[in-house]
Order: structure tokens, then C-alpha cells, then sequence
């Protein structure tokens, strides 16, 4: 129904045009939309950042830990008390009645303990079962480590692994982690020293070392392991800055991100 | 309703975001300390 006599220059022309019903609640939904698809790419970059930053961070976790362990090497071949220790656990752990030990309590979550106190420090070992089929030499003992090492030697063949409290350094507690020679279905811990912070949750946390050593950061979704990380993490890390053009490029870059998203909100 | 979550999931993540931005700053400063303890 064109009419010729319309001014398309009449500036109230929109007004004179009849209303169509419901034109206001469509508006509003078009703007509902909008603001929809706005929040979802919005979110969608957050969470790619979100990835990045995961990976970037187990990154440079599995590089600190690698670093770590080097560096706890190169200590321990310069420490003969290490190794003074070292023997006197093998001869000590050659001596005991495992069979002993194991009958007093088999059960989950909970190793055997025999406790052996020193001039300096306390000395506990404690028998955890453990499937044969687990390479792992991860024990639940309540407590969070940090692995920094693991060795082989031609006199014992078992790989051991090295641990410290990740209360580290201020907890000084450290354990060594090895199959049982004598019952190769339980697992020997070997504690040195004594927890200066509260004490065990036996089944409530879990060790971090395996996912930071071996597999990095679990999966976005796992906010509940990522959760407990975090924590530990935050524990462990020490304040002070130093210079490195490789990771503080990559850390402003993650940062930058942040500030971008801030300065749009 | 749909616009209300996709606020509180953005919000979640962006927290998560902060977190781990924070997080890595004290690993890399970590890692820093160990690698001058190297050289």
C-alpha cells in the first residue's frame, strides 16, 4: 500500500505509522539477546584464557619440579649425612619383622608405624598396602607432598621416591617411599622429623605431587582437585621477585589478559 | 534466567582466571629463585 503523498523526509513519520501489537516485548527480547550473546563470547574467552592459564601453569609447575629435583640431586651428592642416613635406613629396614608389623593393622588409608626417635630428628616407618600392579609409591598418609626425586641403585633395585612436606621449607619432615622387599604388596614409608602444623586427615586430602610431576594440572572440570592444588600451591610458593624475560613475558601476557577484561567490565 | 547464569558462570571463571594468574606470579617467582640458586 504505497502512498504517494508521503514526505520521506517527515521526521514524525515513524510516529504516524500504525503500532504493531507487542513491538516493545520483541524489542526487549532482541536486547535480551544481545546482552546473551555478548556474556557468551565474553565467557567463551574467559574460559579460553581460562585454559591457557591452566597449561601455563602446569608448565611451569612440571619446570619447577623438574628444577627442584635437580637442584635436591645435586644437594644430596654434596651432603654425606644424606647418605650416612640413607644406610642406616636400609640396615634398619633389613632388621624388621614385617610380618609383625603388617598382622597389628591391615587397613585402608592407614599404614603400620614404628617409631624410632634420634638425636635430631624423629625417625617413623610406616607399611601401607599397596596394589603390586602401582608404580606409583604414592601413599595416603593424610598429609601433602612434594615429590623431589626418585632413584634406582644396583644394590637395591626398587625405585624409591623422595618426598618433603609441602609445608616445606618451614615443616621440615621429609619421607622416602619404597616397595617392601620383603611383601612386594606393601609400600614402606620412612618419615624424618616431625609435622609442625596440624596433623593428619587420613582420606580427606590427597597428595599433589603425581599431578604436578607426572600429569600436570587436571582438567578444567575437576574444581574440586584444582581446588585442593591451589591451596597447596599457594602454601608453598615464597615471595620474591627476580627476573626471567621468558616467564615474566609469558606472565604479562596472562596478566595483560586480566586487565583487559577488568578495564571492559 | 539464562542471562542471570551466564553472569554467575562468567564471574566464576573470571575468579578462577584471577587465581591462577595469581598462582602463576608466585610460580614463576619460585622458579626464579631455584634457577639463581643454579647459577
Amino acid at each position: 500500500s504505497l502512498d504517494p503523498n508521503t514526505n520521506p523526509f517527515d521526521l514524525h513519520f515513524s510516529g504516524k505509522l500504525p503500532k504493531r501489537e507487542g513491538s516493545d516485548s520483541s524489542s526487549v527480547d532482541l536486547v535480551k539477546d544481545e546482552k546473551a550473546n555478548t556474556l557468551q563470547e565474553e565467557l567463551n574467552r574467559a574460559n579460553s584464557e581460562n585454559k591457557k592459564l591452566t597449561e601455563m601453569l602446569a608448565r611451569v609447575c612440571k619446570n619447577y619440579y623438574a628444577l627442584q629435583n635437580y637442584l635436591e640431586e645435586l644437594q644430596s651428592r654434596k651432603s654425606p649425612e644424606n647418605d650416612k642416613f640413607q644406610t642406616e635406613q636400609l640396615t634398619r629396614k633389613r632388621k624388621q619383622d614385617i610380618g609383625e608389623l603388617v598382622s597389628s593393622s591391615v587397613g585402608l588409608g592407614c599404614g603400620t608405624s614404628e617409631i624410632i626417635s634420634g638425636d635430631n630428628s624423629t625417625v617413623s616407618t610406616s607399611y601401607y598396602p599397596a596394589d603390586k600392579s602401582d608404580s606409583s609409591l604414592t601413599v595416603k598418609d593424610g598429609y601433602q607432598w612434594r615429590k623431589y626425586g626418585q632413584k634406582i641403585t644396583k644394590d637395591n633395585p626398587s625405585p624409591r621416591a623422595y618426598f618433603r612436606c609441602s609445608f616445606s621449607p618451614s615443616c621440615p619432615v621429609k619421607k622416602k617411599v619404597q616397595r617392601s622387599a620383603e611383601d612386594p604388596s606393601f609400600l614402606v614409608a620412612t618419615y624424618v622429623g616431625t609435622h609442625n602444623h596440624p596433623g593428619p586427615h587420613i582420606g580427606g586430602s590427597r597428595t599433589v605431587e603425581l599431578d604436578l610431576v607426572q600429569g600436570g594440572l587436571g582438567p578444567v572440570e575437576e574444581k574440586k582437585e584444582k581446588g585442593s592444588v591451589r591451596e597447596v600451591l599457594m602454601q608453598q610458593m615464597a615471595a620474591s621477585l627476580t627476573s626471567d624475560p621468558k616467564f615474566t613475558a609469558a606472565l604479562a601476557v596472562a596478566i595483560s589478559g586480566r586487565l583487559i577484561d577488568q578495564s571492559r567490565t | 534466567t539464562n542471562t542471570n547464569a551466564l553472569v554467575d558462570e562468567l564471574n566464576r571463571v573470571r575468579a578462577e582466571n584471577k587465581k591462577l594468574s595469581e598462582m602463576l606470579t608466585l610460580m614463576c617467582d619460585n622458579y626464579n629463585v631455584l634457577r639463581k640458586q643454579l647459577m
